[in-house]
Formats: C-alpha cells, sequence, structure tokens
C-alpha cells in the first residue's frame, strides 16, 4: 500500500528526506 | 658474523618496509579504481531510461483478477485462528517482514484472533512521537518513494516515471467546497494552487507488508470532500512502481481533499494486492474493494453539509485511517 501527499504550499517549502528513505509516522517530512 | 647478520636483518626489513609500502599504494589505488568504476556504474543507472512496460504488459496484468484474489486473501485472513496456532503464524510473518513486536500496543501473540487483526495492530503511544516544529509530518511508516515539486500536471511515482495529477485526482467537480479557481484558461495544476505565489508538491510513501498500516493526519487540516475510485489491486511494490506507468491511476484509491493554512492538501490511500481494503474512520459510508463497484468510475462524498460547513477538522498525528489485508 502507498500513501500520496500532493498539497499547496509556499515556493520556499523544503523537503528534509532523501528518496528510498525510510520514514516513520510522526517524524517530519518538510517545512517553510 | 655479527657485521653479516647486522646486514642481514636490516636488508629483511628494507624488503618488509618496500613490500608494505607497495602493498599499500596498490591497494589505494584499487579502491581509487573501485571507487571509480563505482560512481559510473551509478551515473548510467541515473541516466539509463526506466524499464517501463509495454501497453500489453500492463494489460496482461490487469486481466489478473487481482480484486478477487484480493477478497479471497481478506476472507481467508478474517478466519480465527486456533490458540496454539497464533504464535507459529504471527512469528513467521513476523520473521518474513522483520516486524518490531516492541513497538506494538499489545506484544501478546496470542491476544490478536486472525491475521487480519495483527495486520492493524496498534503501537505504544509513546512509539511514534510527532514532530512539532514542522508543518507537515509523515503520516505513516514506510520508505520514501519520491518526492519534490509538481511539474507540467505530472507527478512522479518513482524517479522518471510519472502519472497524470488529473487522473489521479480525478475531475475538479468537487473544488466547489474549495477556494479553488475553475478558469479554463488554467492547467489543472494551476487550478490547485489557490494562492499567489504557492506551488504544488507531492510525497509517496510506500507501506511494506511489515510496517505499521495505519495512518495518521499529516498536518492540521479541513477534510472536505472524499472520492473512492475502485480499480485494479496491482502489487504497489517499488520494482513495480518503477515498471508501470500510471500505476497508482489504476489501483483502488481513496483520495480525501481540503485545505490547509496555506491552501489545497490531499492525501490519498492507494490499495494493493494484498492490502485491498481502505477505512477512514470518520466515513462509515466508504466501502472499498467491494464488487458491487465497477473499476473506471468514482463515488464522491462530501463532508462539507449544511449542519458541518468546515468539513472535518484534523489535527496533526490525529488517527485519520488504516489499510486491511483483502
Amino acid at each position: 500500500s502507498t500513501i500520496v501527499l500532493i498539497f499547496e504550499a509556499p515556493k520556499d517549502f523544503t523537503f528534509n528526506l532523501n528518496s528510498g528513505q525510510k520514514i516513520r509516522f510522526g517524524e517530519a517530512l518538510g517545512s517553510m | 658474523l655479527q657485521t653479516m647478520s647486522l646486514r642481514a636483518v636490516t636488508r629483511a626489513r628494507a624488503i618488509r618496509l618496500l613490500v608494505a609500502t607497495g602493498g599499500g599504494y596498490v591497494g589505494y589505488w584499487q579502491y581509487g579504481k573501485y571507487k571509480e568504476q563505482k560512481q559510473e556504474h551509478q551515473e548510467i543507472e541515473i541516466l539509463r531510461p526506466p524499464n517501463i512496460a509495454n501497453p500489453w504488459q500492463v494489460g496482461l496484468y490487469k486481466s489478473i483478477p487481482t480484486r478477487l484474489l484480493s477478497r479471497a486473501w481478506g476472507r481467508l485472513n478474517q478466519v480465527e485462528l486456533p490458540t496454539w496456532m497464533r504464535k507459529p503464524v504471527y512469528n513467521l510473518y513476523i520473521w518474513t517482514f522483520g516486524v518490531n513486536m516492541k513497538e506494538a500496543a499489545v506484544e501478546d501473540l496470542q491476544h490478536y484472533r486472525n491475521l487480519s487483526e495483527f495486520f492493524r495492530r496498534k503501537l505504544k503511544p509513546q512509539a511514534r512521537p510527532v514532530c512539532g516544529s514542522h508543518c507537515v509530518i509523515s503520516p505513516s511508516d514506510g520508505k520514501i518513494l519520491h518526492f519534490g515539486r509538481v511539474k507540467n500536471c505530472e507527478v512522479e511515482q518513482v524517479k522518471g516515471v510519472t502519472y497524470s495529477l488529473e487522473t489521479f485526482l480525478g475531475p475538479q467537480t468537487w473544488c466547489e467546497n474549495l477556494e479553488i479557481s475553475n478558469s479554463k484558461t488554467e492547467t489543472f495544476q494551476d487550478q490547485l494552487v489557490t494562492k499567489e505565489g504557492n506551488d504544488l508538491y507531492h510525497c509517496v510513501i510506500y507501506l511494506a507488508p511489515g510496517d505499521y498500516h495505519c495512518f495518521h493526519s499529516p498536518t492540521d487540516w479541513r477534510v472536505s470532500h472524499r472520492r473512492h475510485f475502485p480499480g485494479s489491486l496491482m502489487s504497489v511494490n517499488p520494482g513495480v512502481a518503477r515498471w508501470i506507468k500510471e500505476l497508482f491511476c489504476h489501483n483502488e484509491r481513496v483520495v480525501l481533499a481540503g485545505e490547509w493554512i496555506h491552501g489545497f492538501f490531499s492525501l490519498t490511500a492507494v490499495g494493493a494486492t494484498n492490502v485491498g481494503s481502505i477505512r477512514i474512520y470518520f466515513d462509515s459510508d466508504l466501502h472499498t474493494n467491494s464488487p458491487r463497484y465497477m473499476k473506471g468510475s468514482y463515488n464522491d462524498f462530501s463532508f462539507v453539509t449544511n449542519n458541518n460547513k468546515e468539513g472535518i477538522t484534523m489535527r496533526k498525528g490525529e488517527h485519520l485511517g488504516e489499510f486491511n489485508l483483502g
């Protein structure tokens, strides 16, 4: 199963992620 | 004699030193060569176009009755296991998929009557602290397949393999509840962006069989609309996501759309062969992986009613839904 998030955000929004990394519920995805 | 032995010792030391430095140099040189080759290989991997399935291969895969198989699998896993069978069955699952039972709210395996119950096990409250300093958090455990800005109305399921944003979310007939523009000159992507200076972003999280399969609200937002797309139930593992273009548009999915502080926000749960059912806790009307729904259609439900103009308010980290076997 998969979860896809699609959202609008200001242009300075950045993801704190790397492709392929493991993530757990509650950990940061990104911020301005 | 004494002079000769001293000479021999000196010579032996020199040889050892030579061998050590020479060996070191050869090792270093080999390591450099190995690193160079690895880098070259990685660059080739990046440049190489992904091996996409032909339309007939996709058609053949889609012709497999995955929905029927999924429902049969679900039924099988709802059968109550005798107490003596529970530990070995669940231990096999734990061992195969690397489940961490120390995080489970109930660690006692005998407690779970069947594999379906075990699959939707809850976590201990302290197992997943919710990050307070970032505005968007991960709604589930899993693996990040891809993330970034949405470009040209196309979203990437993995690097280089795209799907259409419009096919994935469906037509914007639901946008009357949201402050979304409906100008015919704008692209579908532009219509979703409600505020000037904003952009559209996406993130794909893959949940492996051993992962915690409940999902939570990724931010503070208001859910105004649900759209259920009955569809195929092909595997969504990263290998298949790399192979089948538009995989997420073929598969059964539930789109929750609404608004957050910066405008449009949506969360979509995409089903898979073994995990075909999606449950949203506040939506009792939703029935996924059901034979009564035809592939290719979609069913809408609005949470914005006369009594509830706001929709469903969700707080960051709040329980939102779960995936189920079958």
